[in-house]
């Protein structure tokens, strides 16, 4: 069969400062797949070898380049699904390794389970032997802005209105 | 968030995606990307697919599921991304962008959104965009 590779980076407002690193990124990342699947690699290993690449480059929300939560702390999400098996693994809100599609593999492969989050997230990463960096080394000069002008518009919105902001979703994860 | 599709020599499918969330977001809130079913999803027999966008909207559709059940039902992995996606902009206003391979091998993306990095490896040819309509190739 012929091998074939799709990639995303993420759909927003991608602003144009970072579309061109956008855009090597995701050819990048479908570059490095297709040669795992060419020489004969499984789906999986392609998939993750091409998220690993996309977390760790820091112009995309994900792994290095994640978005500030509201306390200013970072929780990442990942998923992987292996389309023979449907085995499927996830986690949720991990806050200090490097690449989350990892440890969902690790998820899917490791456990009976199909999600663990959080604080559990983070043991089972521990168990693994899957290694903790320090939270600091994943946040970027540019999400630390966006974070600082967040906070700013809130607590302007916030002392406008005298209301408490339940959740502001600005637009996309 | 990022994502990606895969089928290999030997026809298997594999979807995966991650996320850093949204800036600002409650501690605690989780979107779309590790749900099964709603941020990803693959089954051989039909395909796979990888979501992006506003996390809220793709779980209250399931937007993987949705897409994979459309092409289930015999549609193309093209028209199932972007009915899906119009879907979910007509019924709850959420705007995103998904990734797909079909069964047959058929490659798809579409995005709602004002943007979206995607790109194709596909019979040794990289195609890559951002901005709509952008659609550049070169030889692998």
């Amino acid at each position: 069969v012929e091998p074939v590779v799709v990639i995303h980076g993420g759909a927003w407002a991608i602003p144009e400062k970072i579309c061109d690193a956008s855009r090597n990124g995701v050819k990048l990342a479908a570059r490095k797949a297709y040669e795992i699947v060419k020489s004969g690699g499984s789906a999986l290993d392609a998939v993750e070898a091409a998220v690993i690449l996309l977390e760790n480059e820091p112009v995309f929300d994900a792994g290095k380049g994640s978005c500030l939560n509201a306390a200013g702390e970072i929780e990442m999400d990942a998923s992987i699904m292996d389309g023979t098996s449907l085995k499927a693994g996830a986690i949720a809100a991990v806050t200090n390794i490097n690449n989350p599609i990892s440890l969902a593999r690790l998820v899917m492969e490791k456990t009976d389970h199909c999600l663990l989050v959080g604080e559990g997230a983070n043991m089972f990463a521990k168990e693994c032997n899957v290694p903790s960096v320090d939270p600091s080394t994943l946040i970027t000069e540019d999400c630390l802005e966006e974070w600082k002008t967040f906070q700013k518009y809130t607590s302007a919105v916030d002392s406008l209105f005298n209301n408490q902001i339940n959740s502001l979703t600005i637009g996309h994860d | 968030t990022v994502g990606a599709v895969v089928m290999d020599c030997n026809g298997r499918i594999a979807a995966a995606t991650s996320t850093g969330g949204i800036t600002g977001k409650r501690v605690g809130r989780v979107g779309d990307s590790p749900l099964i079913g709603s941020g990803t999803f693959a089954i051989d027999e039909i395909g796979g697919v990888s979501c992006t966008g506003h996390g809220e909207s793709i779980i209250k559709i399931c937007l993987a599921k949705h897409v994979i059940c459309l092409m289930e039902n015999g549609m193309n992995a093209q028209n199932a991304v972007e009915q899906s996606l119009q879907f979910m902009n007509s019924r709850v206003k959420g705007a995103g962008g998904a990734i797909c391979i079909s069964a047959s091998g058929e490659a798809a993306f579409h995005f709602t959104t004002e943007r979206m990095a995607w790109a194709i490896a596909k019979a040794n040819v990289l195609s890559w965009g951002l901005d709509p309509n952008e659609h550049n190739t070169e030889m692998m």
